[in-house]
């Protein structure tokens, strides 16, 4: 494994969006899991429709009562990953722009699917494999507890006390040997993760958390991986 | 007694971040409130009535003492004010979260293989 991994130097992480009054954070980790696997399998950088799932993704986990997916109130990116593999696939975002509003009418037109999934997966719960599969298969969706991200402006965040009741959905882009603490107490090894609560949030809409704290604020145990369908060029 | 002028650059590439130092009591609220209005300017907000604007600046000073108190239990990062600061810890959870909570994943979904982390 390398010490320094960042997909948005290699292209494959697009701005910084920003939900809104909406619970939908599920539906931008899920939008940039997709775009990153989209990148891999096509070389092509497209922003895809959180909208699309907010409006369409209404898909529920069979196994567990009242999990289903409901705009802005709430969702699971594991949901949005299967309702995409059945949907076909999401939309540019252009084309089913963001509202930050639900109860809308479903706007889905396949003809104009952007990304497809081909396949999705769980990511076991050790930071290794975290790291091997991130450089692997691109960003990946993970849940994080976000007790101290209302407070936070920027450095690496290492709180000796966090909940690892996961309550936001955001995206791992990437790892660091050594971040820059301000109070220089130690440097930290750190996970580079993309929120979607705008750029004037946290470093440049980023938020960096310490890693080989197994499972801190909850952010190792709910960590998925995305394949996308590699669109052959006509 | 002399005037003493406040420039607000609540721009992205103001480097000057709201954070919040020790003060004494008295000037704690004076201070709170020269944080409220930088907020109140770099994030454009506005309240319907004189209510509301008192009740979002206790709830203000409230956060400024989590973010204190966040400072102190989370030393390598920088806590202070964000966009958030005039939101509750549950108003902020309910309308800018939206994790479905006490989930785990689902248990049919494929685990992906292990894969070689060292060589």
């Amino acid at each position: 494994l390398p010490t320094d991994f960042d997909w948005r130097e290699q292209g494959a992480v697009t701005p910084v969006k920003n939900q809104g009054m909406c619970g939908s954070c599920w539906s931008f980790s899920a939008t940039g899991a997709l775009e990153g696997a989209h990148f891999l399998a096509t070389k092509e950088l497209v922003s895809l429709s959180e909208q699309q799932l907010v409006d369409c993704d209404h898909e529920c986990d069979p196994a567990q009562a009242n999990s289903c997916d409901s705009g802005c109130s709430g969702g699971l990116m594991n949901n949005a990953f299967e309702y995409a593999l059945k949907a076909g696939g999401l939309m540019k975002e252009e084309d089913y722009p963001y509202t930050g509003r639900d109860h809308s009418v479903c706007n889905f037109d396949k003809s104009k699917i952007a990304a497809s999934v081909s396949n999705f997966s769980v990511v076991s719960a050790d930071e290794d494999q975290i790291a091997a599969n991130l450089i692997k298969h691109g960003p990946l969706a993970i849940a994080i507890n976000a007790m101290w991200m209302q407070t936070y402006i920027g450095g690496v965040s290492c709180p000796y006390v966090c909940s690892k009741s996961q309550d936001h959905g955001v995206l791992l882009v990437g790892f660091g040997e050594s971040g820059y603490a301000p109070i220089r107490l130690k440097e930290k090894p750190y996970w580079i993760i993309k929120n979607s609560w705008g750029k004037m949030w946290g470093e440049h809409g980023y938020y960096k958390i310490c890693r080989g704290r197994h499972n801190i604020c909850g952010m190792d145990t709910m960590v998925s991986t995305v394949a996308a369908v590699q669109i052959t060029p006509q | 007694g002399e005037e003493v002028t406040v420039v607000v650059d609540g721009g992205l590439d103001n480097p000057i971040r709201q954070v919040v130092p020790e003060l004494k009591n008295d000037e704690q609220i004076l201070n709170a409130e020269l944080h409220f209005t930088l907020f109140k300017s770099k994030y454009e907000k506005t309240y319907a009535t004189q209510e509301e604007h008192d009740y979002r600046f206790r709830v203000f000073e409230a956060n400024l003492r989590r973010a204190k108190r966040n400072q102190l239990l989370d030393p390598s990062a920088v806590h202070g004010v964000t966009q958030f600061s005039d939101l509750t810890p549950k108003e902020f959870r309910r309308s800018y979260l939206g994790l479905k909570r006490g989930f785990r994943l689902p248990t049919d979904t494929k685990e992906a293989p292990i894969l070689p982390t060292s060589e």
